[in-house]
């Protein structure tokens, strides 16, 4: 007789019921401050000069934009599980998948950006910029998608719990391997890319914070507070899901912070964009080097 | 030559060749299915042939194999004589990528081990003086041979470093135990939830066997797990 030893990761139907209600809460919250995000941006535009040429509040809107469709799909995929046809239940999945890419290209383009802006700094002038890094932006996720249509891997998807109970069935991804390809791997990619940059970037904000004269008594928290906005911007929350098989503590976790995102990129724009802009120069090492980057450009 | 241009090329995976030869050469290749059959690879495998190949190959080696042990990168084995009439349970060492070995009663707290009760063999006693014991350890490696509905779960079941351990005494059928065997197999931390859970291949289970935790209890640590069951 073969005897072995079998290891089964397990989430009891309490904490997938929990997770989902945290999810649709964190989303619908999301969904509701992308949208002021958004509005607000609109009227800034027309009634600020600078927001018709700075590029970086066009990247926060644009990866605003895409997040709240990421939203807007979840909660149709969600909501309408597997009704309908076949065909459907394709596109449902196929809109799902390109509107996560591109919350995830729009978030290393953010990192990107910030590469430019932080480490890189002098010669990061680019003709049509930010017309490049939205054929990027909603391009390259298309043709990733065309591509994953083509093989046909769009279809039923089941989440399963302990008693191999369906919990959640949805339009996802019938092919595992295109899954971990275009959705584990790409988010993979990402992370790492915005990881290697927070990285830098944490380097430079602390080197430069405590070289430069003002040692004042609450810098480094605000260099903390600095790094916890960008780690939201460039999508550092979505790297948890690595650790989510660490236990459903990770798990609510990497709910609660991946959903509410869309709340603290509208904190950060607020902060950002709202104040004076002598409040914010004194008070923020990122818009210290935005209006740096403003100079470069011109 | 047109029958020659119809034969297709011999696939091991298949299992209907070589099923009950078990020299090194037809070990090694039918142990590379292990690797081959994998998801996308399935319609060249046979799980059911190749799986009964290895359970076939338990009572190869207690009746008709010449040899004491047995150590190949994919499966370790010992084949040892017991006399029934042994006084203390009996412990083997399961240590990985090592031939199966008894322990001394002071080496007790191997990590891997299998301790087979002094009762198990008493009720063999009266029969036979003696008993062929076969202890193997095979690695399953990372394809759907020996994944049951495990397969099926998608939720990233496994089995515990790919790892079986194979009991056999003779040719008997032995059930009910009244005093367990215990296997001890040692681990890594794992995460709260990941549920462990002891389990023996059941060839009867299934279109072509399946794991099984009827007559098992699991007894989880932290870095170590027991598993006692009732049968062989």
């Amino acid at each position: 007789t073969f005897f072995a030893l079998l290891l089964r990761p397990t989430l009891d139907e309490a904490t997938v019921k929990a997770l989902i209600h945290i999810s649709q809460a964190g989303c619908g919250t999301s969904m509701i401050f992308l949208a002021f995000t958004i509005v607000l941006y609109t009227v800034l535009r027309f009634s600020r000069q600078r927001f018709k040429s700075e590029d970086a509040p066009k990247i926060h809107v644009s990866l605003s934009i895409s997040l709240f469709l990421l939203n807007l799909a979840f909660f149709i995929n969600v909501g309408q599980r597997l009704k309908g046809s076949d065909a459907a239940c394709w596109a449902r999945g196929a809109i799902f998948h390109y509107f996560l890419l591109c919350a995830f290209t729009w978030m290393s383009l953010e990192a990107f950006h910030l590469y430019l802006l932080v480490i890189k700094v002098f010669n990061t002038y680019f003709s049509h910029y930010f017309l490049k890094l939205s054929l990027v932006g909603w391009v390259l996720p298309a043709l990733i998608v065309i591509g994953t249509g083509i093989a046909n891997s769009y279809g039923p998807y089941s989440i399963r719990d302990e008693k191999n109970v369906t919990t959640l069935e949805l339009c996802w991804f019938r092919e595992k391997i295109a899954l971990y390809v275009t959705v584990h791997g790409y988010c993979l990619i990402v992370f790492l890319f915005s990881a290697a940059v927070l990285s830098l970037v944490s380097w430079k904000i602390f080197t430069l914070s405590s070289a430069t004269a003002g040692k004042e008594k609450g810098q480094h928290w605000k260099g903390v507070l600095t790094l916890l906005g960008l780690s939201c911007l460039v999508g550092l929350p979505w790297g948890l899901a690595l650790l989510t098989s660490l236990g459903p503590f990770t798990a609510y976790v990497f709910a609660l912070f991946t959903s509410l995102q869309g709340v603290f990129i509208f904190c950060w724009f607020i902060i950002l964009y709202c104040p004076s802009q002598s409040t914010v120069t004194s008070s923020s090492g990122t818009a210290r080097v935005d209006h740096a980057h403003t100079v470069s450009q011109e | 030559d047109s029958t020659r241009r119809d034969e297709k090329p011999r696939n091991v995976c298949q299992g209907s060749a070589n099923m009950n030869s078990y020299e090194d050469f037809d070990l090694n290749r039918t142990a590379g299915c292990f690797s081959k059959c994998t998801h996308s690879q399935e319609e060249l495998c046979h799980l059911g042939n190749l799986q009964r190949y290895w359970l076939n190959f338990e009572t190869y080696l207690v009746e008709r194999s010449q040899m004491d042990t047995l150590n190949t990168s994919f499966l370790t084995a010992l084949v040892k004589s017991i006399n029934t009439s042994v006084s203390e349970d009996l412990y083997f060492s399961l240590t990985p990528s090592q031939v199966p070995k008894q322990m001394t009663k002071d080496e007790h707290q191997h990590p891997d081990r299998v301790r087979l009760p002094k009762s198990l063999f008493g009720s063999l006693k009266s029969s036979r003086p003696m008993v062929r014991l076969g202890i193997v350890v095979l690695d399953i490696g990372p394809g759907n041979v020996f994944k049951g509905s495990l397969l099926s779960r998608e939720d990233g079941s496994s089995v515990l470093n790919n790892r079986m351990v194979a009991l056999t005494l003779g040719h008997i059928k032995v059930t009910k135990l009244a005093e367990p065997l215990e296997i001890t197999f040692s681990h890594q931390y794992q995460p709260p939830n990941m549920n462990l859970s002891c389990e023996f291949w059941d060839a009867t289970k299934g279109p072509s066997g399946d794991w099984s935790s009827k007559g098992c209890s699991t007894e989880v640590g932290v870095r170590r797990t027991v598993c006692r069951c009732d049968h062989l």
